[in-house]
């Protein structure tokens, strides 16, 4: 399966409602300096789960757009849903071209929620329906955050083992 | 336990060597470089550390902190690709990994992942056009400043012929 | 000990406001970004820490570690330059500090050191080739194969006119 | 004043003796990856007095040409030659367009040399003469090592201070 597009509303510099897409097998994301590509990744691992602390956030308030300084008025509400096609047969009752939406909140007191198909669900439930099409979130191993790719090649070797052993 | 990590250990140690050789090799070099996996402690190997080493083309055994920048990038993407297709996400998103990577690599790199992206989805964030001049789709994010945030175009490069991509 | 210190502080905290807004000033933002120090101690500073603070054009005041890649790579070199003017080494040796930015900025930072090469010489290693376009002189280093070794040559551009650099 | 030349012999990847310059007010240094180009930096860090560990070294010998495994058979000797041409009127006694040789070595059994115009002089006396030209070799505030650049702009409040007075 792949990934079809991303829906974003409010989030870091993302603001109001706005639609990043279609993606394609291959697709390259360029654009100037502080134009928002990073944070465009921080949504895509967001909205699959990683935790703030790897998305350049303290708290979750801290992912909610607030360019203007209107941080403590305007009290927004942040979202990002994620649609996934997956391949013919990759999931039980999903026929092929049917579209899957993940969906991850962040409401006015700074609290998150999960829904699968605009329905919400409990954490384990969002979790399990990403392990079915194959996204482990604790291993990361399909995500590579801005600086980090040499540092990967000079893990010790304890590093290495706990990496096989998150997967594994 | 044993089982689940030797199982993915053999994996990973195959696959990384084809990679590593597939990422390096080049008409002057078309045997490419080594790169293996060691375990320190093969009966219980869960407790031990692993070791990678990687040796560029023409290159002798060394330690992974002499290589240089760019040879370390390429030594890390080798061993990620290789991790990664032992429990294949359907996706890959990867952040300015080509910053250390000259012209040469950056190609290398790039049409491996075109190669590539019928098995898994990349996703990939890039300053340099001869990255992303493989693309099926780019899309541009820019700064609306009146707005004060971000904004983006997406283009299916796959509308364009060769010609007007150049 | 106070004297020494403050007298650092003060040049360097009024040369980095300058430096950081010619890096960053544009034909769309003529006034550039903004850069300041501050101390946590201001009776024994030596004791307490210093605060830096950047901010690009059109953006408002934000930590640091909230800045992009390119936008922190700006910062840095602001401060660098603002440090080394206060006791100005002969010459500045730079290696591929131009990773994280984008062409608009390589080219601001490449041309700040043109301007300021007779003040300081600059020895800058690159792969942005609209980074060095624009030095006064270019040495390639290649790795000879058989002799397994480096090898450099040098080329001095003032002997290319315009028109051959192209 | 500024860099005319530097002299290699056996350093690093530079096997054999070699000449690199002459150097010009902006140069810049290309080539391809693993090249040796942060070789040709380590150099002249080397030979203004840089710690070998800041050269990506454990011990002097790591800097020693090695690359066909001759380690321990040829026991090679290091050389980095430093050629400064001071400004008019810089250095007392020194007229305009002479050249001033700094030296350091590496010799077979691992220790170092250090020679002002061709004689051995303690490592005293070379850093007065470093400093003389305005080489502050203990705050390396002229020197930015690969991959460091990022680093800097997040430094600790407390190493800034630090920085500062080192250099102060
Ligand atoms: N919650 C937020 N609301 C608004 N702006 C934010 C928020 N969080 C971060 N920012 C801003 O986002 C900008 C950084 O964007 P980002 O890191 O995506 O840039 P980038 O395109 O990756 O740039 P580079 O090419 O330099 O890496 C910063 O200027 C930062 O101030
Ligand atoms: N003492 C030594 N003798 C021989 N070779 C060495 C020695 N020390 C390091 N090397 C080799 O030097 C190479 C690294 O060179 P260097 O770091 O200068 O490359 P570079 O041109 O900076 O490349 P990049 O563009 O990737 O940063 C490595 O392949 C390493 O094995
Ligand atoms: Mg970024
Ligand atoms: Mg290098």
């Amino acid at each position: 399966g792949r990934i079809v597009r991303v829906e974003l509303k409010d989030f870091k510099t993302y603001r109001g409602a706005q639609t990043v897409g279609p993606f394609k097998p291959f697709t390259a994301i360029m654009g100037p300096n502080g134009g928002g590509k990073s944070n465009l990744m921080d949504a895509i691992s967001f909205v699959v789960g990683v935790q703030t602390k790897h998305l350049r956030g303290e708290q979750l308030r801290d992912l909610v757009y607030n360019a203007d300084g209107m941080r403590e008025k305007t009290r927004r509400e942040a979202l990002v849903r994620l649609i996934y096609e997956p391949a013919a047969g990759e999931l039980e009752g999903v026929k092929a071209g049917e579209e899957i939406e993940f969906t991850r909140t962040i409401n006015a007191n700074g609290t998150c929620k999960y829904m699968l198909q605009g329905r919400t669900v409990s954490r384990d439930a969002y979790d399990k329906r990403l392990r079915d099409i194959g996204v482990l979130v604790r291993a990361r191993n399909f995500l590579v955050f801005q600086g980090d790719v040499e540092s990967i090649a000079s893990k010790s070797t304890r590093q290495l083992t706990q990496f096989f052993e998150d997967i594994s | 336990r044993y089982e689940k990590f030797m199982h993915m250990f053999e994996h990973v140690s195959s696959t990384i060597e084809k990679i590593y050789r597939e990422l390096t090799k080049s008409s002057r070099h078309p045997l490419g470089g080594n790169a293996y996996l060691s375990l320190d402690n093969t009966d219980e190997p869960y407790l031990g550390g692993i070791k990678y080493n990687a040796m560029p083309p023409t290159k002798r055994f060394r330690d992974m902190d002499q290589l240089s920048g760019g040879e370390k990038t390429v030594a890390a993407l080798a061993l990620l690709f290789a991790i990664h297709s032992y429990h294949p996400a359907p996706f890959f998103v990867m952040d300015e990994v080509d910053a250390a990577l000259d012209n040469v690599n950056v190609a290398k790199v790039s049409s491996y992942i075109q190669r590539n992206s019928n098995n898994f989805q990349c996703l990939v964030i890039s300053l340099k056009d001869n990255f992303y001049d493989q693309a099926d789709a780019l899309v541009g994010v820019y700064r609306e400043v009146r707005e004060n945030c971000s904004k983006t175009l997406t283009l299916d490069m796959s509308l364009y012929s060769d010609e007007t991509k150049r």
